[in-house]
């Protein structure tokens, strides 16, 4: 563990714990896409199956059981919480979002590290999670305005995969047999997809002013 | 050799 990837896992967490505070304090889920939060449920799930066949450590664990339970949580309030549900954007939110399921599984069937069930589930969590956040970012561009939580969840979402590659880099240099291709290159590209939003993030808070994205 | 396939990140 070095301080990129501790500080990766901290902006996921708090990624996860901004976009709860969100649902919680103002009962609404508007401006989040609920197929990027059910495509991110299914990336934790497919991931951790070794939950229960390798033993890392308590942290990995630990991590492990908060991306699942909280990323179920979500989804369950969007769809089933009678306040919550009522503010999601559907008429926004039409990504396509089987495509990418089934493209990241075809993927996973040509492009993994071992035949086997885990490892491809794992390479098709990989490629998923890279692509994750398109209905998310589709559905911000289209309603134009983010508000400050949806704005600061996205931005430490794409803080995290930032501090991955760092990791990355680090683990290369440092460790002699450090080579993982498939999380690497899908890391680079999932990160890439952040560049437009970052961009004007960085905009927005350099004006002091609300975030906006251009249509 | 074990130790290369581990993932041990999240």
């Amino acid at each position: 563990m070095n301080i990129f990837r501790l500080a990766g896992d901290m902006t996921h967490l708090l990624s996860i714990l901004v976009l709860l505070l969100k649902i919680y304090a103002t009962k609404s889920c508007s401006g989040i896409s609920r197929k990027t939060q059910e495509l991110y449920a299914i990336v934790f799930v497919a991931r951790y199956l070794d939950l229960f066949t390798d033993f890392i450590s308590v942290y990995n664990t630990f991590m492990k059981v908060v991306f699942i339970a909280s990323s179920l949580a979500i989804v369950w309030c969007m769809r089933f919480h009678p306040m919550v549900r009522r503010s999601y954007d559907r008429e926004l939110d039409t990504f396509r979002h089987y495509f990418l399921v089934g493209a990241s599984f075809a993927l996973a069937l040509i492009l993994h590290e071992k035949f086997t069930v885990q490892e491809i589930f794992w390479a098709f969590s990989i490629y998923l999670e890279a692509v994750a956040i398109l209905p998310q970012l589709v559905l911000l561009q289209r309603s134009g305005n983010v508000d400050n939580l949806t704005g600061q969840y996205i931005f430490f979402l794409g803080a995290y995969r930032a501090f991955y590659i760092l990791n990355w880099i680090y683990r290369y240099l440092t460790e002699p047999h450090f080579t993982r291709w498939i999380a690497c290159v899908s890391g680079v590209v999932q990160t890439a997809l952040y560049a437009d939003f970052f961009y004007y993030y960085f905009i927005s808070w350099k004006n002091n002013s609300k975030l906006k994205l251009p249509a | 050799v074990k130790n290369q396939v581990v993932k041990d990140e999240l």
